[in-house]
C-alpha cells in the first residue's frame, strides 16, 4: 500500500520531561510549579 | 507519595476553568482524563462556577503543575504543546491533588539508587526526597509501575540510567506513561477518603463462585453454567486463558440439548445508576448453532413495576468462531436495574453453546470500533521496520471514514510503535454530503489492556483532532480536507482502490517492551478500540461565573417582615412591605411604621421648630434692642439733650 504524508503531532517526545526540557523548562522536579511561599 | 496537610486537599469535586489559549485536542483529552478519574475514583471534576479556589488550565511552554490545593483562588496547571497526551494529563492533575512523584518518598533509597554521577550538573536537586514528616506513601508499598515514577533516563547526562532498580526486572517499568497503577489508585483513593468510585457499577470475571451476585433469571428453561471448560469450546476461560490451575471460570448456556427456543437467564445483581447512559463490556464465545443467539436485556425497576420490566437493547450477532470476541453494548438505563444476558437455543443441532466472561458496566460511553490483530507479537517481530499496517476503515456515526496506522517494528526515526490517523475515502455519496474540511473530530486510537477488571487496565491511547484551518505543510491544501483531494489513492489486500487523506500521530505511541508486558497481548491478540467523536462544542470559550455572585450576596442577609432582597447596583438591599397606611423600614425591614404615627409625628416636629424659632427670634431682638441702646448713649457724651430755656 502507498505510504501517505505522517505528521508527528508531539516532535517524537516520549515523555513530559522531555517536553519541559525542549521547552526550556527548569522546574521543581522537572514539572512542578514550586511557590516560594508554599509552608513545606 | 502524599504532601501531609489536609490543607491541601481539594474537595472532592474539583473545579476546573479551561482557558481560551488550550488546544482543542487538549481540551478533549482532559475530557477522557476526567472520565478515568470518574471511573477509577472518587474524585470528580466540574467546570469553575465561582468556587473560591479552582484550577486554571492553560496552555503553558510545557507540562506542570503545582503539588495540593495552594489555596490561591485561581491555580494553574499548564497543558502545552505535546502535553495533550492522557497520562501527562493524569499526572499533572495527580500533582494537583497532592502527589509528588514517586521516587522522592522518603523510603526510596529501599528501592532504587540514585546514580549521582550521571545527572546533567545542576539538576541534582530533582532528586531530592522528603522525609516521613513532610510525605506520606499511605502505607502503600513503592511502587515501580506508578505513573508519577521517573523513568531510568531521567536527567541523565550520557546514556545510562539516573535511576538504577534494586529489582533489575523493574529497571524498564520504571517511567510509564500509560494510566494510573493500581498503586497510584489505592493512594488517590485513601488520601481523599473514597468508597466508591463515580461512574463504575460491575465487573465479573466468574472467577468467585458467588458469580459477583448474578442470579439464574425466573421463567427461562434451563441455567447459564459457571465452568472451566465447555462442550465443543472454549477451552479455557478469558481472564486468564487456562493459565492457572483451578481457577479460569466463565458462564455458558449449553445449546447441545434442549428444544428450539429454551432459554436461559442470567441477570446481574441489582445497580443503581447515576447517569442515564452506561457501556457494557462483555467477551463472547460463540461454538453453537448459528441459529442460537444472545440478547441483551435490561430489567428496570420503578414504584410501578416494582418485580421489574423486561426492555431488549440488542441481539449479538455473528457466526460461531473459535474465538472469544470483545463486544460493547451501549445502554440507556435511569432507575434501579438490571443487565439479563439472554441465552436462546435456535433452529438446529448444536455441538457448543454461548460462553460468557469479563464483564464490565460502566457509565461511560463505549468505544465505536474494535480492530483486533492476531498473532501480534509476530507482527511486531516480523514486519520491516518503516513499514506500517492498517486498520479496516471504520464510518462514524458522522459519516467520516477513517483508520489507524501501526508501525509495529518502529519508525524510520524511532524504535517505538508509531500510530497515526489518518481520513479514508468511504461512500461517494455520503462523503458528498459531509463538512470538508472536516471539522473538530478527535479520533483516539487505544491498545487495550485486556486485564478482566476495567478498573485496573493501563492501556495505552493517544487522541489527534480533525482542525479545519490545518494546512498542509507548504500547500495551500487543508490537512483535514476530503481525502479524495488531499489524500492519496491506496490499494485494500483485496484490490480495493480508496484514498487515504495524511496522518496524525506519534511515532512513540508505545515502546514494544510496553506493549509485550501486561496484558496488552491476550491470546496472541491485540485489540485496538478506535473512536471518533465531535469535540466541536469545546472550541468556544468556557463560560466564565457571574462577576457579582448574585444569589452568594443576598444569602448573606435576612430581610425580615417579608421583605425582599434586591441587588441594588453592586449591593443586596432589602425592598420592605408597605401598607396601605402602614410600612416596614430599616436596613432589613425590622421597624414598622402607620400613617397615623407620621401625621402625629410631623406636627410634633412643627410645633417644635416653631417654638424654637419663635424664642431664636426673641434673643435677638432682645440683643439688638440692648445695643442700640448703648450705642445711642454713647453718642449723647452721657448728657441727654433736652430744650434748653434762658
Amino acid at each position: 500500500t502507498s505510504k501517505v504524508t505522517e505528521y508527528d503531532v508531539d516532535g517524537g517526545k516520549e515523555d513530559l520531561f522531555a517536553v519541559n526540557q525542549a521547552a526550556g523548562l527548569d522546574l521543581f522536579e522537572g514539572d512542578i510549579l514550586y511557590d516560594e511561599e508554599q509552608v513545606r | 507519595n502524599s504532601l501531609i496537610g489536609d490543607q491541601y486537599l481539594w474537595p472532592t469535586t474539583v473545579p476546573y476553568y479551561f482557558e481560551d489559549d488550550l488546544d482543542i485536542n487538549a481540551k478533549g483529552v482532559i475530557m477522557k482524563a476526567f472520565e478515568q478519574y470518574r471511573l477509577k475514583t472518587c474524585i470528580d471534576y466540574k467546570p469553575w462556577s465561582g468556587e473560591k479556589n479552582y484550577i486554571s488550565v492553560f496552555k503553558g511552554s510545557g507540562c506542570f503543575s503545582s503539588v495540593g490545593n495552594q489555596r490561591k483562588g485561581k491555580q494553574t496547571l499548564s497543558i502545552g504543546a505535546g502535553c495533550d497526551r492522557i497520562a501527562t494529563i493524569e499526572h499533572e492533575f495527580l500533582h494537583a491533588l497532592g502527589f509528588w512523584h514517586e521516587q522522592s518518598r522518603a523510603d526510596r533509597d529501599d528501592y532504587v539508587t540514585i546514580m549521582w554521577d550521571r545527572i546533567q550538573a545542576g539538576r541534582e536537586h530533582n532528586f531530592n526526597k522528603y522525609d516521613d514528616t513532610t510525605s506520606s506513601s499511605l502505607n502503600v508499598p513503592y511502587d515501580y509501575g506508578s505513573m508519577m515514577h521517573y523513568s531510568k533516563t531521567a536527567f541523565q547526562n550520557g546514556t545510562e540510567p539516573t535511576i538504577v532498580t534494586k529489582i533489575p526486572a523493574f529497571s524498564d517499568v520504571i517511567g510509564q506513561r500509560m494510566e494510573f497503577s493500581d498503586s497510584d489508585l489505592l493512594k488517590l483513593n485513601r488520601l481523599y477518603n473514597c468508597t466508591r468510585p463515580t461512574t463504575f457499577l460491575d465487573t465479573c470475571d466468574f472467577e468467585l463462585e458467588n458469580i459477583c451476585g448474578m442470579i439464574q433469571g425466573q421463567g427461562d428453561n434451563t441455567d447459564w453454567e459457571r465452568v472451566t471448560k465447555a462442550t465443543g469450546g472454549p477451552d479455557t476461560d478469558y481472564s486468564n486463558m487456562g493459565r492457572c490451575t483451578g481457577t479460569g471460570y466463565f458462564m455458558h448456556f449449553s445449546t447441545v440439548s434442549g428444544s428450539e427456543g429454551h432459554t436461559a437467564l442470567l441477570e446481574s445483581r441489582l445497580l443503581y445508576p447515576n447517569r442515564n447512559y452506561q457501556c457494557l463490556q462483555f467477551f463472547y464465545y460463540h461454538s453453537g448453532n448459528p441459529n442460537d443467539k444472545l440478547e441483551i436485556w435490561v430489567r428496570e425497576y420503578d414504584e410501578a413495576s416494582p418485580s421489574g420490566t423486561l426492555r431488549m437493547i440488542e441481539t449479538i450477532t455473528g457466526l460461531p468462531e473459535t474465538l472469544w470476541q470483545l463486544h460493547h453494548v451501549s445502554l440507556n438505563v435511569s432507575t434501579k436495574f438490571r443487565v439479563v444476558f439472554k441465552g436462546t437455543k435456535g433452529a438446529g443441532s448444536s455441538t457448543g453453546g454461548l460462553s460468557l466472561d469479563d464483564v464490565n458496566l460502566s457509565e461511560t460511553t463505549c468505544p465505536e470500533h474494535v480492530w483486533r490483530i492476531k498473532n501480534f507479537k509476530s507482527i511486531m517481530e516480523n514486519t520491516p521496520r518503516g513499514t506500517a499496517i492498517y486498520s479496516p476503515r471504520f464510518r462514524s456515526k458522522y459519516g467520516y471514514t477513517f483508520q489507524m496506522g501501526l508501525y509495529p517494528n518502529g519508525t524510520e526515526t524511532s524504535e517505538d510503535m508509531g500510530a497515526y490517523a489518518s481520513l479514508t475515502s468511504g461512500d461517494d455519496v455520503i462523503d458528498g454530503d459531509l463538512t470538508w474540511p472536516c471539522p473538530w473530530m478527535q479520533i483516539t486510537m487505544m491498545l487495550m489492556d485486556q486485564n478482566a477488571d476495567i478498573r485496573k487496565r493501563m492501556s495505552n491511547q493517544r487522541s489527534v483532532t480533525s482542525d479545519p484551518n490545518q494546512k498542509v505543510e507548504g500547500s495551500t491544501m487543508f490537512s483535514w480536507d476530503n481525502p479524495r483531494k488531499v489524500g492519496m489513492e491506496v490499494t485494500d489486500g483485496d484490490g480495493t482502490k480508496y484514498f487515504r487523506g495524511p496522518g496524525f500521530g506519534t511515532s512513540v505511541y508505545l515502546t514494544q517492551a510496553r506493549a509485550l508486558s501486561r496484558e496488552f497481548i491476550k491470546g496472541g491478540d491485540a485489540i485496538f478500540l478506535l473512536s471518533m467523536e465531535d469535540i466541536s462544542h469545546l472550541v468556544s470559550s468556557q463560560p466564565l461565573p457571574p462577576t457579582t455572585p448574585t444569589d452568594d450576596l443576598c444569602a448573606l442577609i435576612k430581610c425580615e417582615n417579608d421583605g425582599v432582597c434586591v441587588m441594588d447596583g453592586v449591593k443586596a438591599a432589602c425592598r420592605c412591605v408597605v401598607g396601605d397606611d402602614w410600612s416596614y423600614y430599616g436596613d432589613r425591614c425590622q421597624f414598622k411604621s402607620s400613617i397615623q404615627e407620621g401625621v402625629v409625628t410631623a406636627v410634633v416636629s412643627t410645633v417644635v421648630v416653631f417654638v424654637v424659632m419663635l424664642v431664636v427670634i426673641v434673643v435677638i431682638v432682645v440683643c439688638l434692642k440692648k445695643k442700640y441702646k448703648k450705642k445711642m448713649n454713647d453718642m449723647g457724651g452721657g448728657t441727654t439733650t433736652q430744650n434748653n430755656y434762658a
